[in-house]
């Protein structure tokens, strides 16, 4: 049998374009705005 | 400035794109909410510094994502993840 854990591929379909676009426009947004500090 | 974004018992008044990137993250298994949100990160990382930011004011940007890109699991309240303890990497010399 196989081991008791079985960690998935998270990235296997992580595409930097497409992949949580939205968290990445968002991070990209609020780190661009602290530029100032 | 309303922006309790951390507020856990705060109304839903987050912006459209943080809505937005939740209900992505939502999407996600809880084991890969942090995984992905590194990639993520980096992506954004390198998307920051193709805009031309370098030296120190490149790390603070770098610093302000992933800073970030650790609360959002628990901005968004996703079940089982309450930050990302990503970890600091040694950029190179921005010279």
């Amino acid at each position: 049998p196989a081991g008791p854990f079985r960690i998935p591929k998270c990235r296997k379909e992580f595409q930097q374009a497409q992949h949580l676009k939205a968290c990445q426009q968002w991070l990209h947004k609020q780190a661009m705005q602290s530029g100032s500090g | 400035f309303e922006d309790d974004m951390e507020n856990p018992q705060g109304p839903q008044q987050r912006p459209p794109l943080l809505q937005q990137c939740c209900n992505e993250l939502h999407q996600e298994e809880p084991l890969c909410v942090c995984p992905t949100l590194k990639g993520a990160s980096k992506a954004v990382k390198q998307q920051v510094r193709q805009q031309g930011q370098q030296g120190q004011q490149m790390q603070q940007v770098v610093s302000r994502i992933y800073e970030t890109a650790t609360h959002l699991p628990r901005v968004c309240k996703i079940p089982q993840v309450s930050i990302c303890p990503f970890q600091k990497t040694t950029p190179g010399p921005y010279y």
